[in-house]
């Protein structure tokens, strides 16, 4: 997985 | 975006609105921790700084600006408008004990060096203990009006169904976030007292109170 996606959660 | 998010994101906002509420119709703040409260407004202020840099979705943009609202508001009910009915005495717990450590490991354990992931993770971490000092004054005091516990089951049932959906995204997204795991699932366990509370006491129409 990507960790340094944008965090999309809230 | 899954159910269990939705559901959970929906079960985040109704605790929110709950203890608003409450504080409101009751004109008093008489057994709520504003030392959570204020640790929850940091919470949210350190995570979406984000709604300056990145937009992801209308929904994400208003549930955060939703959430940051509603808790400042629940903060100046508390220390401002009500804050004669404001349990001091018995919110006695030391926040800088949560704080500092938090910090330091926002710094040490991080997706990213940079200010916004830092202040995100330092968010992430602070808001797996923030409840403590609800939950302490709780202890403390031995009883919680009955509303309070709906807005705590509300607040636990959220990070239960983040976990479901983190299962449902790794499998059909293969997406996950150690750190928003490990801190949610830190936070989950510390409900779990209280969940056992709820469950065998609230729900059978008892008030929540401890054996001295």
């Amino acid at each position: 997985a990507d960790e340094s996606a944008a965090h999309d959660e809230l | 975006m899954n159910i269990f998010r939705l559901t959970g994101d929906l079960s985040h906002l109704a605790a929110i609105i709950i203890l608003l509420l409450k504080i409101w119709k009751t004109r008093s703040c008489a057994g709520i921790s504003g030392k959570s409260q204020i640790l929850f407004a940091i919470v949210f202020t350190t995570r979406y700084l984000d709604l300056l840099s990145s937009f992801i979705s209308l929904y994400n943009t208003s549930m955060k600006v939703i959430y940051i609202g509603c808790a400042y508001a629940t903060v100046y009910l508390i220390y401002m408008k009500f804050r004669a009915t404001y349990d001091g005495n018995h919110d006695s717990f030391r926040v800088e004990f949560l704080v500092v450590p938090v910090g330091g490991l926002a710094v040490l354990i991080n997706h990213d060096f940079s200010f916004l992931e830092i202040l995100w993770t330092f968010s992430i971490y602070l808001e797996s203990v923030a409840i403590l000092p609800q939950l302490f004054m709780i202890s403390k005091t031995g009883e919680a009006e009955t509303i309070t516990t709906h807005y705590l089951f509300c607040l636990g049932l959220y990070r239960a169904l983040y976990i479901v959906n983190w299962i449902w995204r790794y499998y059909f997204e293969a997406f996950f976030d150690l750190i928003a795991i490990v801190a949610g699932v830190v936070q989950t366990i510390l409900y779990c007292d209280f969940f056992y509370l709820y469950v065998t006491k609230v729900l059978k129409g008892k008030k929540l109170s401890l054996p001295a």
